[in-house]
């Protein structure tokens, strides 16, 4: 426990300091190795009771207070994708990237759906996307979040990125009328983001090998 | 002049990082380039090109147009400082030494800026510079560092991982509010950091607890002292917004680390703050399943799970102080003269003030007091393992009677914070919670108090109500405690001169 | 006596005052509900 008054204390302390180390003999490190040195003091004998010139700064701190913007990310370049377009004036201004709190839909029932993304408003918008918008997000704006997401919600719709084409395939199981010898009938499609910016259907020779496939 | 040409070293990192993606392997020759030129070549370098980097960060910032682009300077140095780390060969200086080194030069401008502008510093471009830091050191590390290729160099990050997070968290600790005022607001958002504790929470082996608890009980202790009950500065109210938000979120991503780090926060919580102590106590570890304390059929001697003893992270034994040979030794064979010690070294030296209800001072060592209950309890419950449930559930076993001596002896202070102290222990259903509410349930039903028996009936009932009022969260072993005593036909609550000289608790308990 | 915690779980995206399976701290915005109007973006991955 401190005693009532270290003021004494607390200055032979900073003088032993300056004396001995180093750090003081450096220019460089003044004048702010001072004042760092002069918050120890608060530490070690904190006031009784708030002084006006602490709640003042306290109150500037509260002015200040960093917000969510202020937290996000940095990204200093940017894609030239998105890049803020140009809209006319009679659309919302506020940015997609509010936050909402509606709970997740019950009905939901994928893994994914209880990940951290499936409650930010981007990823739940990607969800109406159809798949030529996620295709487009995932291929031209690589690298980013936004990538991750579409890929995310390309996966929970079921479909598998091939790491060396570097194409999203997809199962399709079709269940057969009964009697038939299989209950099932199983074909593969893949979109091709190369050419025709269109999902084909696999050839015969398509064989599915799991390591090809990126574990998402 | 030399900082000159350092700045200008830097606006072109600046420029370049503009202009390129940061994975570009023109980021890394510019870097490599920076390297081969000296430019950093002598600590005396490292310090003057930090300076020079982070005033024109800082300066960019107040000068920018606040709806432009404030932050590029600043998220520029941030993205410099972790390429310094992880593409430079630390071969001869380490990567530890080197990160403490910058960022002790970061503190030393954050230390003049806010000594010389006082109640004009902007907190926001350090937040953002240490935000950014964050977020940079988040993209680099993950899936343990699979982007970096050399892999002697990532498996040196991958060891320097958790440094990287301890470093920040011991600088900010330097930066509490206590310290530095003027910041506290930013420094509240950091310690909350989604890159930040989230992180320090699932380090390995649960690396980066002791110093979570540190920051935590920074912020408490700030709180504490600057909440009086008459009036709380508007700032400070809003202070604990904040950080009653964050305990919830604890709460709910991570209440291991409230269940094992209880003892320690609430050495730090203020007294008035019982919700929040409330939302600490309560917490409870993800897969047990709670039984519903309001279950009028419910025994708590019936739980399963009370069989287990709750992890304490931090041992209470360390601050134990001189009465632990005296406690350790009582508890194996007890005599009256080990009690006397014990019952007679609880006192601090001088008053203390505190914000209690219905007290300003305590003339107690309220932290010994509960260190002693909790490592009671701990004993306890080890004793029952190793032995058998009658050796502890016992009114005459050592474990009890150390306790109750503390209350016969003690004066009504030292019997108020001992009661407080079992109290803190009646959380979730397990062995401590069993243990203790046993204690409690003999202790208020006990003849051995003579004339005191009222006294301490009083405090008994007065902490557990003042834990049920308030608004929920409510904890578990309290309810239960206290269903108890009132469904209890030795004595009726109703009955009791306290509770008929007050109306109001009269109601309270009737309802009840 | 404290407050009415629902709406500050609520805003906190924890619903139904029980523990979520979902963790918060992970897109955490800020302390203050009144900061946190806009998503920060989260951690992520991309593989090669």
């Amino acid at each position: 426990q401190p005693p009532r008054d270290m003021s004494k204390q607390i200055d032979e302390m900073l003088a032993q300091d300056r004396s001995q180390n180093s750090a003081f003999q450096n220019p460089l490190f003044h004048p702010g190795l001072d004042y760092w040195l002069e918050s120890k003091r608060t530490l070690l004998q904190p006031y009784e009771t708030m002084p006006a010139e602490m709640a003042s700064q306290l109150e500037s701190s509260l002015l200040n207070c960093p917000d969510s913007l202020d937290a996000d990310t940095p990204h200093l370049y940017h894609n030239v994708l998105s890049l803020p377009h140009p809209t006319s004036i009679f659309f919302p201004n506020e940015p997609i990237r509010l936050v909402s709190n509606e709970p997740v839909d019950p009905t939901k029932t994928h893994p994914k759906h209880n990940d951290i993304y499936s409650r930010t408003s981007l990823a739940r918008i990607m969800s109406k996307f159809d798949l030529d918008t996620l295709f487009f997000i995932f291929y031209h704006y690589q690298g980013t979040y936004e990538q991750f997401l579409s890929a995310r919600e390309l996966s929970i719709r079921g479909w598998q990125f091939n790491k060396v084409n570097r194409c999203w395939f997809y199962k399709e199981v079709e269940k057969l009328p009964p009697g038939m010898e299989q209950s099932e009938e199983i074909s593969w499609r893949y979109f091709d983001y190369q050419k025709s910016w269109l999902a084909r259907r696999c050839g015969a020779e398509f064989v599915y090998r799991e390591e090809e496939f990126e574990r998402i | 002049t030399n900082k000159e040409r350092m700045l200008l070293v830097f606006t072109e990192w600046v420029k370049l990082l503009q202009r390129v993606p940061s994975d570009d392997v023109k980021v890394a020759v510019f870097i490599s380039q920076m390297i081969e030129k000296g430019v950093l070549s002598e600590t005396n370098n490292v310090i003057e090109f930090t300076k020079a980097a982070l005033e024109l960060s800082v300066g960019s910032f107040k000068e920018s147009d606040p709806t432009s682009e404030v932050f590029t300077a600043t998220d520029a140095f941030s993205k410099l400082i972790v390429n310094l780390l992880v593409l430079q060969d630390f071969s001869e200086v380490d990567r530890s030494s080197y990160f403490k080194l910058i960022f002790s030069v970061i503190t030393f401008v954050f230390s003049e800026d806010q000594g010389k502008t006082e109640n004009t510093f902007n907190e926001r471009p350090y937040f953002r510079l240490f935000s950014s830091l964050l977020c940079d050191w988040e993209d680099i590390s993950s899936h343990n560092f699979v982007k970096v290729e050399d892999q002697r160099c990532r498996a040196q990050l991958v060891e320097f991982n958790k440094e990287f997070y301890r470093v920040i968290a011991s600088f900010l600790h330097a930066y509490q509010p206590i310290a530095f005022p003027g910041f506290s607001f930013a420094w509240i958002t950091l310690i909350s950091h989604r890159m930040f504790l989230p992180k320090m929470l699932k380090l390995p082996e649960k690396a980066g607890w002791s110093q979570l608890v540190l920051l935590f009980t920074d912020l408490l202790k700030f709180m504490a002292q600057y909440t009086k009950k008459q009036d709380v500065p508007d700032a400070v109210s809003v202070v604990y917004k904040g950080a009653l938000r964050v305990f919830l979120a604890v709460a709910n991503d991570a209440p291991e680390f409230l269940v094992e780090n209880h003892y320690e926060l609430l050495n730090n919580l203020p007294h008035v703050y019982m919700q929040l102590r409330n939302v600490v106590l309560s917490a409870f570890p993800k897969h047990v399943s709670i039984p519903n304390p309001y279950n009028p059929k419910l025994s708590i001697d019936t739980v399963k799970i009370c069989d287990q003893p709750p992890n304490v992270f931090y041992d209470p034994v360390h601050d134990l102080k001189t009465l632990k040979k005296p406690v350790d030794n009582y508890l194996r064979i007890p005599s009256a003269s080990l009690s006397r010690t014990i019952s007679s070294n609880v006192f601090r030296s001088e008053y203390e003030k505190d914000n209690g209800i219905g007290f300003d001072t305590v003339s107690v060592d309220v932290k010994l007091i509960n260190a002693i209950v909790l490592h009671v309890g701990i004993e306890a419950a080890l004793e029952k393992q190793r032995t058998t449930a009658n050796a502890v559930f016992n009114v005459k076993s050592s474990y009890y009677t150390l306790l109750a001596d503390l209350l016969n002896d003690g004066t009504t202070e030292v019997r108020f914070h001992v009661v407080q102290a079992i109290a803190n222990q009646l959380r979730y259903p397990n062995a401590h919670t069993q243990w203790f509410n046993y204690v409690l349930k003999n202790f208020f039903n006990s003849e051995e108090w003579g004339e005191n028996k009222t006294e301490i009936q009083e405090i008994i009932v007065r902490t557990l109500l003042e834990r049920i009022v308030t608004n929920k969260p409510h904890c578990w072993g309290i309810i239960v405690t206290f269903t108890d005593l009132l469904k209890s036909t030795e004595c009726s609550l109703m009955d009791l001169p306290f509770v008929k000289d007050v109306p109001e608790v009269e109601l309270i308990i009737k309802h009840l | 006596l404290g407050i009415d915690l629902s709406p500050v779980l609520h805003s906190l995206g924890i619903p139904n005052n029980q523990p979520s399976r979902n963790r918060v701290l992970d897109t955490f915005q800020s302390p203050w509900v009144e900061t946190s109007r806009s998503e920060v973006e989260p951690k992520f991955f991309v593989p090669e």
